[in-house]
């Protein structure tokens, strides 16, 4: 169980602290605006909260930040009163500090702070929703680096009724298939040789990505 | 090669058209600031842009949208100006439509005229950033399903120096090692049992979540 603060409930900021309390964590909710805590406190987003001015570091002082195991500045559209909170947060010696940013000067001028780590969270939406509509075959995954990715696809339609063996993925491609998923009660990891692959199952692939490309491409 | 449109240029809807130019896609931005379709075309974000208020059907009429590949609805803080263009966008028989909510209750409505896809990008990045502050060990990965997963992690300090084969983690958490990352170049997919593991190393780890906890608790 560890402790975080959350400056500013917004939506971004809200989100965070009901994630965080849904993994039973502590969450420390602060706000000037008195409704947004009261609403925090009433809707479970944190086990405690308080209505102060971040930007008035006398507020902050007596709240303990540097002993928490992360803060999250989530002020967005007040650039200035952001900028303030951080130059607080760094002087109390805030711990694992992530701040979100509404803009590149934004997050620019947060990192000369030394704010270790800046989101843009409209911008990483973004991307994220444009590779997805992009490369709809593509259900999950991530990079192991610039060439190679673990992905999950839905599984080529030629490929169906062939076993792993048969289709010899590992010396066609140089992909191996690390799980198959078959409708959603059926996973398995690592499958055996002798596996089958069925219509509408979906298939993990590790391996260069411009292979794995190739070979739903191919099929 | 792909043709897509985005309307409203935002810091979301300016991130989708990026990240589709930046793969080569085609993409049509639209929105009814003069000034927002000039950078767009100006900093390279479309291959074409119109200036029209969205809310018109008659002035998207024209535009064929119902040939895109996708179209993405990227208007967040006008609620109504959002509802009367995804009104139209149905109406205009838009293919892979996405919408933008800025809160639960105009997702809801989103819904209720059958967007097929409405994204919360303030929330969703709030859930990401909580688990990661949350879970520092984990780098990255993916539910495969409620129990299992694919994840990336730091090594585990006392599997240092030990090779897999000894480790022996199939045997004692059910887990296999799909891939070991040595520093930034070295990368080894499903690596051999004499596989040694280094110093700052990095795993990535397939099986059941709890047994891939277990194993960096018990490290
Ligand atoms: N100086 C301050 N001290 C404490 N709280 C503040 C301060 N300034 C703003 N806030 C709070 O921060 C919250 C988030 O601010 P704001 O809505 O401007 O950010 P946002 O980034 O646009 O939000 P979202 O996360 O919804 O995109 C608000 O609830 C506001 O009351
Ligand atoms: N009726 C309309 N027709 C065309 N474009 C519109 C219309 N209404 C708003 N827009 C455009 O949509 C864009 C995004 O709108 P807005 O900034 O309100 O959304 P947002 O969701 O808050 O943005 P962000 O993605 O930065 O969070 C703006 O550039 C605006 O000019």
């Amino acid at each position: 169980i560890k402790q975080f603060a959350v400056i500013g409930l917004g939506r971004f900021g809200s989100s965070v602290a009901q994630t965080l309390r849904e993994m039973n964590h502590e969450v420390l909710v602060i706000d000037n605006s008195e409704e947004n805590v009261n609403n925090a406190m009433a809707d479970g987003l944190a086990t405690n909260a308080i209505c102060l001015d971040s930007t008035n570091i006398h507020a902050l002082e007596h709240i303990g930040l540097s002993g928490f195991d992360g803060v999250v500045l989530a002020i967005g559209a007040n650039m200035e009163d952001s900028i303030l909170t951080a130059l607080n947060l760094m002087e109390l010696k805030a711990r694992n500090l992530i701040a979100k940013a509404s803009s590149l000067p934004h997050g620019k001028i947060l990192e000369r702070l030394n704010v270790p780590r800046v989101v843009y969270p409209e911008r990483d939406m973004g991307e994220r929703v444009a590779k997805s509509i992009a490369q709809t075959h593509i259900l999950e995954g991530f990079e192991l680096d610039p060439r190679c990715s673990i992905i999950e696809i839905q599984a080529p339609k030629t490929l169906v009724g062939r076993t792993l063996f048969e289709l010899n993925l590992r010396a066609r491609y140089g992909v191996y298939i690390i799980a198959i998923k078959h409708g959603d009660h059926d996973l398995a990891i690592v499958p055996s040789p002798d596996s089958k692959i069925f219509a509408h199952d979906k298939l993990v692939v590790i391996g260069e990505t411009q292979q794995i490309r190739k070979l739903i491409e191919d099929h």
